[in-house]
């Protein structure tokens, strides 16, 4: 019978784009903001 | 429905691979910049722990709920990434600004003494992120050239 | 060819300093001061006087950081977060390094020089995998390379004018290179490849960004290229752990696609479906189950629904593959252009058959040629009735050149044939469109014409695969099976294949049930 994909990790209902927070094909769990490469203002870059 | 057909060659050695492959798989981090702060260091956690973020965590509005501490700690501890961004966003929606020369928060403590079109001064609150916490600053100038 | 005596060293010296230079609080901005102070001294090493040093110096830095990884993996086996801090130490430098070179490779406005600079490496980056997978085999990292391929992209489509007008040749050159390391290809880099193109950078530029589409037919080559791979091992059902992994990530992928990109997916139907193995019902149904964002799909289950009255039945969709062109050889397309224009000769048809048959191992017929006529067919016919200021419906379909091929191939098919024939019909089953409405009319046509049960029973199999399988399943399939088992018209609970078994009664009228 295959598989129950809303078992996916994926929010099928989300009015938002999935791409954008698409972690990766093995994992079951959106991004976070912190795990998400930003293009902030160079003055942001403090370290 | 088709019946099952023998593997060739090619198709062995794909499945040889491809088992070795898994032993190897790529890890989230490996697409993401180095964090020099916060690596990704998965924890065992009970399974009555939330195992995932509220929902609309990644909002602007859910940062501007969060304290002004964890904004700045995001800030400087998460820095290029979108957490970075929302962090900020929500400090400037409190009024904080962002001082390019000291690198810190600033706020308004009253009404400034003096304006004009180089600066501005007055007392200020800004947090140190040295010494981690909010301190106050009479009779600051804040050059606009340093304003984000 | 030897490299010349001393490149090894001068290379090792140079990427060392370009590492360190990088890491420095001096580096300036996006590393550009850094970069001034590199160039300098490749142009007094002699670096970058002829194309072949270039090339030289390009292979011998990946395989420089290539085997720093090597030796870092397997160095420190129980901290994997220290090891890739390590390897991503130096292959985030020498990323660095090539966006800036190619950025400023030749004048600002010549996209020319920089695009067959990011050519070149991203040729040598391949070879030097492909050369690494051939020699190491089970023992190949896909670290280095997966680091360098995604590190690069980003950087290259960092917001940055210069990058901006290059975008889609930069887009054009990575498809190329992932196209060259497809899995069939490089099967141990094949975890790491779908990370790579299931990016959301990557999916991003390519199917969000990218204006006019223009990057849709690569990303679907891609696509093509990982189900060609998964294709002889889901066809024998039994999947080893390592594709049973890689199958439930294309899965995720393809649930990502389905929900924010469905009109590619209903672009690319036909194609995919050609290389998707015909038991991967699931999948297939996934692809089928896509709709335009900006339609309403009308309830399959409303009482009464008048399909042949919805006004986006009369709409034919996309499909940019040439499936005319797939019809082989020209002969053969020559003579069913004639047929179908002339009705004759009579002998097409009974020719037809052995045209469709095959002798590649595992499938007596060519199941592409296959596809390939029906959707031909079907769309020939459809414009016929048009011309004729008519609708399709049960009566406009029958009695055409169109519909002697479909009734030939359902009664001289044998049963593998037959179920290959009319899968191809089920293929276009989707949302309400021309295609759709007339692939169903030809379905449900075919049942009530057949002579035998056993074709009316095969009809039934092959919807009700589709049907009995997990969510979602595509609105087209739903509305022809429910017009099978409602309408008197086709007797359908009269049939002995029917009540052949409790279990198959019983799965019926739960099937029944849920539909009605």
């Amino acid at each position: 019978p295959g598989m129950d994909l809303t078992t996916l990790g994926l929010n099928l209902n989300s009015p938002e784009n999935l791409y954008s927070t698409f972690q990766s094909p093995w994992v079951d769990l959106p991004c976070r903001p912190q795990d998400i490469d930003f293009h902030v203002p160079w003055e942001y870059m403090t370290n | 429905p088709l019946g099952p057909v023998p593997l060739g060659k090619d198709n062995i050695f794909q499945l040889v691979m491809s088992d070795s492959g898994f032993v190897h798989l790529p890890h989230p981090s490996d697409s993401e910049r180095l964090r020099h702060h916060l690596p990704r260091n998965p924890c065992p956690t009970p399974s009555y722990y939330p195992q995932t973020p509220p929902p609309h965590a990644d909002s602007v509005e859910f940062f501007q709920r969060l304290s002004t501490e964890t904004l700045f700690f995001i800030f400087y501890y998460m820095e290029g990434t979108k957490a970075q961004y929302l962090a900020a966003k929500a400090l400037k929606k409190q009024s904080w600004r962002f001082h390019t020369k000291y690198m810190m928060w600033f706020q308004r403590h009253e009404e400034p003494k003096t304006i004009n079109e180089d600066y501005e001064q007055g007392t200020y609150i800004y947090f140190d992120y040295e010494k981690w916490g909010q301190r106050k600053k009479e009779g600051f100038t804040f050059e606009y050239r340093y304003l984000e | 060819i030897e490299d010349p005596p001393g490149l090894h060293e001068k290379t090792e010296y140079l990427l060392r300093e370009w590492v360190n230079m990088y890491h420095s609080p001096a580096a300036g901005r996006d590393s550009t001061k850094a970069f001034s102070a590199f160039v300098q001294q490749m142009h007094q090493q002699g670096i970058l006087k002829t194309d072949d040093l270039i090339t030289r110096f390009f292979r011998l830095c990946t395989e420089m950081c290539v085997d720093l990884c090597y030796r870092a993996l397997s160095e420190q086996t129980h901290n994997s977060g220290l090891v890739r801090a390590k390897c991503f130490h130096t292959l985030d430098a020498f990323v660095r390094l090539i966006t800036l070179l190619v950025k400023h490779s030749g004048d600002t406005a010549n996209s020319v020089t920089k695009i067959n600079l990011l050519n070149k490496v991203l040729g040598i980056v391949a070879g030097v995998l492909l050369q690494d997978h051939e020699v190491r085999k089970t023992e190949f990292q896909q670290l280095p390379y997966h680091r360098i391929f995604i590190m690069l992209f980003i950087e290259l489509n960092a917001p940055d004018i210069i990058l901006e007008n290059i975008n889609f040749q930069v887009l054009t050159a990575f498809c190329n290179t992932f196209h060259v390391l497809r899995p069939t290809k490089a099967p141990g880099f094949c975890f790491a490849w779908l990370e790579l193109i299931s990016h959301r950078v990557f999916v991003g530029r390519m199917l969000a960004l990218t204006p006019q589409q223009r990057a849709w037919g690569m990303y679907a080559q891609l696509l093509i290229d990982l189900f060609k791979f998964l294709h002889p091992f889901l066809r024998n059902a039994e999947l080893t752990k390592p594709i049973h992994f890689l199958y439930k990530g294309t899965l995720r992928v393809l649930l990502v696609l389905l929900h924010d990109f469905p009109e590619f997916l209903c672009d690319y139907h036909y194609a995919f479906c050609d290389i998707i193995s015909t038991n991967c019902i699931q999948m297939r149904n996934l692809i089928l189950s896509a709709f335009p964002r900006n339609m309403r799909l009308p309830d399959p289950f409303t009482p009464n629904l008048k399909v042949d009255m919805l006004a986006d039945i009369a709409h034919a969709p996309r499909i940019p593959t040439n499936f005319a062109n797939m019809i082989t050889p020209v002969s053969f397309k020559n003579d069913l252009d004639s047929y179908l224009k002339t009705r004759s000769p009579v002998t097409f048809l009974s020719d037809l058959r052995s045209s469709l048959q095959s002798n590649e191992p595992g499938s007596r017929y060519n199941i592409s040629l296959m596809n390939a006529l029906v959707l031909y067919v079907g769309t020939q016919a459809i414009q016929h009735i048009h011309t004729k200021s008519l609708t399709p419906s049960m009566s406009t379909i029958a009695h055409s050149s169109h519909m002697d091929i479909f009734q030939n191939l359902a009664v001289d098919l044998d049963t593998e044939g037959r179920y290959l024939f009319l899968t191809a019909l089920a293929n276009q089953l989707r949302y309400p469109n021309s295609h759709t409405h007339y692939f169903s009319c030809t379905l449900l046509y075919l049942f009530a014409e057949a002579n035998t049960e056993a074709i009316q029973e095969q009809i039934t199999r092959v919807l009700l695969e589709r049907l009995i399988v997990n969510r979602p399943h595509p609105w087209g399939l739903l509305i022809t099976f429910i017009e099978l088992i409602k309408n008197p018209q086709f007797k359908f609970w009269t049939h002995e294949f029917v009540h052949c078994a409790p279990e198959i009664e019983k799965l019926f009228e739960s099937v029944a049930r849920s539909c009605i």
